[in-house]
């Protein structure tokens, strides 16, 4: 089952 | 001194309502090029971008960078006291800055009221988002993108969107069964709010969380029109553009195989 990823591991953060 | 007026009060409604699920507090930050937000929701899945542009209100003057931390649930009291047609003058002054005033005047004048509200010190976390050129962007009725994600919830907790040049499928399964919707790119259309049109360099398959694209889709009001612009493994970003004056954009994490 896929599970749901982070925004975080996608943007750069501050 | 900043202050921005805008005789389409009932917009700032619609633009709360369009984040009441997702935040509880923000940081609008206000500039000379107008007023933005940017946050993300504590879960970390998703983030809301709106930008309201200076030159879409009526009046505006920033004299210098300001950010206003903002509880949403208090904000969205103090205009509830607004009625529809009212013009909503938002301000801050340098001498008083832990407070923010929004002014609604009737359109004839006769009734004006302030409220004054206390200002929050939030630690916020701007997310730098590249400017990306994306496989897939549908343009496609907001009315119908609310409807197919409300219908999707009944079948199952994440949808996979799957779209190539014919169109786009919307699939949901759980414990019922199993749902597709199918929309085609519009062959023609006689109003551009009622076409589905379809930009796409590779047919991209992603799903995710119908929790969060119906949240989104509480920002219906604010456009005839939403797109979607999707790439493989990146987060899908809904956008409702707010007419001449810039946009309320979501971005929402795909769900991956582990």
């Amino acid at each position: 089952k896929a599970g749901q990823s982070k925004l975080t591991a996608f943007f750069a953060g501050p | 001194m900043f202050e921005a007026r805008l005789v389409q009060g009932s917009l700032l409604k619609k633009i709360l309502e369009a984040t009441k699920d997702l935040l509880t507090e923000a940081t609008f930050d206000c500039s000379s090029t107008g007023m933005s937000l940017q946050a993300m929701d504590s879960s970390h899945v998703s983030l809301v971008s709106l930008m309201l542009r200076s030159d879409g209100f009526d009046a505006y003057r920033c004299d210098r960078n300001l950010s206003m931390g903002i509880n949403l649930t208090s904000m969205t009291k103090i205009i509830k006291c607004s009625s529809n047609d009212d013009v909503v003058t938002i301000k801050a002054d340098d001498n008083n800055p832990d407070t923010v005033t929004f002014m609604f005047e009737s359109p004839n004048q006769e009734k004006v009221s302030d409220f004054e509200m206390k200002l929050m010190d939030l630690d916020t976390e701007h997310l730098g988002i590249p400017e990306t050129d994306y496989s897939v962007v549908v343009k496609m009725p907001a009315q119908e993108f609310q409807r197919v994600c409300r219908d999707m919830s009944q079948i199952g907790e994440s949808v996979t969107i799957c779209c190539t040049k014919d169109g786009i499928r919307f699939s949901a399964s759980g414990d019922l069964g199993t749902g597709n919707i199918k929309i085609a790119q519009s062959a023609n259309v006689d109003k551009e709010e009622e076409a589905v049109v379809i930009e796409m360099q590779e047919a991209v398959t992603l799903t995710f969380a119908l929790r969060y694209l119906n949240f989104f889709t509480r920002a219906t009001s604010l456009s005839g029109q939403v797109s979607l612009s999707m790439s493989p493994e990146v987060p899908l970003v809904v956008e409702y553009k707010i007419a001449d004056m810039g946009y309320m954009r979501y971005y929402l994490a795909p769900k991956i195989e582990d």
